[in-house]
Parts: structure tokens; C-alpha cells; sequence
């Protein structure tokens, strides 16, 4: 099965 | 003092319409190079970027940045309140905590305008590197829209495979499977219509169809959609607003549990 990522886990806060 | 000037509603009403059902609300932070808004969807899986250039507008005028906290549900129901060829001026008082939308008919003879409050909005900004992508592709914004709402049908995901030969958008659920190859256009009499692809190496990757669908309610800003991917990152999905700027989406991939 596929697992939805987060867009937060490519980029980092500034 | 901040002041821009559209010459139609019309490019502000489609902007609108763009980000609208994937943000709730989203803070305009202005400067004078343009306005610019970064905000993720509510579950945090896609990201918009829109840019807009200060050399676009017919007026523009911002003697200090300011960021303005809109909630767009409130900003669509003013925007509805113009016709298509009026003016529209947005103007705010620095440190102000309401910005005026002013519209114009074309004969100066109507003339409105709409006071909204702003909010104050807790915005994480993400930064995001500059990269080379594995394989840019640029196709007709409506027959993009059109595979995403076709494939929707049948499964939440779509994958997007893209090589040399072309590039190759599939789903697959319990009624069956479906599958759309586009190759590159060797001619076409409207550059509009073109599909073209630049490969590195090729890239196969899985996305939920409903945020690439609400992506796409951007089509009228733009004859062309530009999709920017590499294995394992974000997609982009870019619309060129001509002469103004652009509205780019980044959508996190799914992965295999």
C-alpha cells in the first residue's frame, strides 16, 4: 500500500 | 502606504479560484518587487507559491512590506462583487488592519469599493532549493486537467511515468485500469498545444489525484502546465501568469508503505 508524505518533510522551515 | 492596480478583475477572480479549495485563508506578503503568498493546505501535503511581479500591475505602489492575513473565502465574495472588465485596486494603510478592494467600470462611472479585515496568521515558510529536475514536461493546461479528472475516476493515486518517448499518466482501482500516453509533439500550428518533455533520466512517480484536480483550477490562467519532477521529491506543477508572474504547486509524493 502507498503512504501519503508531507510536503514538510522536503522542506526544511525558514 | 500600499496601492495595486489590475486592469481586470478578471486575472484576480481566476488567481482566486486557484488557490481557493486548497487554502482556507493565506497571507499576502507584499513588497516592491510584488506580491507573493506561500501557504500549505490544511493536511499539509501541497504547497502554493504565487508570485506576482510588481512590473505586471498597472499601478503598484508599497512604501513598506506588509503581510496580509486574507481569508479567501471572504476575499472570493468581494471578488464576485466586480464584473470581469472593471479595475481593481487593492489598498492598505501601513500597519493597517483592513485592506480596501476598489473596482472601476471601464467609464469611470461606477465606482466601488469593499473593506475586508485582515488576520493575523501563524505562516511556517518552507524554504525550497533550487533543483534540477529529472524531467520537466509541458503540456496544454486543459488536456492536463482533463487526464487528472478522467483518472481520478478510478483510483485516488495516478502515477506519472515519464521517459524520453513520452510521458504516461496511470490509475488503477476496483472498476479497472486506465492509462494516457502523450508523446511529444513533433509540430503544431499553436504553441499552446505542444507537449514537450526535457529528460535526464526518467522518473516514475505516485500522487493523490485530488490535490493534481484542485491544481488544476488554475487552468485559466494559463494555455500551458509546466509538471517539474525527480524521484523522490515534490512535484511542481507550474501555471505562467503571462506578463505578472506564476502560481506553482508542490505536491509530496506517496511512497510505498
Amino acid at each position: 500500500s502507498e503512504k501519503q508524505t508531507t510536503i514538510g518533510s522536503y522542506f526544511s522551515k525558514v | 502606504m500600499f496601492e495595486a492596480r489590475l486592469i481586470s478583475a478578471t486575472i484576480l477572480k481566476k488567481i482566486l479560484d486557484a488557490i481557493k479549495d486548497l487554502l482556507n485563508e493565506g497571507t499576502f506578503d507584499c513588497s516592491d518587487s510584488g506580491i507573493q503568498l506561500q501557504a500549505m493546505d490544511n493536511s499539509h501535503v501541497s504547497l502554493v507559491s504565487l508570485t506576482l511581479r510588481s512590473d505586471g500591475f498597472d499601478k503598484f505602489r508599497c512604501d513598506r512590506n506588509i503581510s496580509m492575513g486574507m481569508n479567501l473565502g471572504s476575499m472570493a465574495k468581494i471578488l464576485k462583487c466586480a464584473n470581469n472588465d472593471d479595475t481593481v485596486t487593492i489598498k492598505a494603510q501601513d500597519n493597517a488592519d483592513t485592506v480596501t478592494f476598489m473596482f472601476e467600470s471601464p467609464n469611470h462611472e461606477k465606482v466601488s469599493d469593499y473593506e475586508m479585515k485582515l488576520m493575523n496568521l501563524d505562516q511556517e515558510h518552507l524554504g525550497i532549493p533550487e533543483t534540477d529536475y529529472s524531467c520537466v514536461v509541458r503540456m496544454p493546461s486543459m488536456e492536463f486537467a482533463r487526464i487528472c479528472r478522467d483518472l481520478a475516476q478510478f483510483s485516488e493515486s495516478m502515477l506519472i511515468c515519464c521517459t524520453k518517448e513520452g510521458v504516461k499518466f496511470s490509475a488503477s482501482g476496483d472498476v479497472g485500469s486506465a492509462n494516457v500516453k502523450l508523446a511529444q509533439t513533433s509540430s503544431v500550428d499553436k504553441e499552446e498545444e505542444a507537449v514537450s518533455i526535457e529528460m535526464q533520466e526518467p522518473v516514475t512517480l505516485t500522487f493523490a489525484c485530488r490535490y493534481l484536480n484542485a491544481f488544476t483550477k488554475a487552468s485559466p490562467l494559463s494555455g500551458q502546465v509546466q509538471l517539474s519532477m525527480s524521484a523522490d521529491v515534490p512535484l511542481v506543477v507550474e501555471y505562467r501568469i503571462q506578463d505578472l508572474g506564476h502560481i506553482r504547486y508542490y505536491l509530496a509524493p506517496k511512497i510505498e508503505d
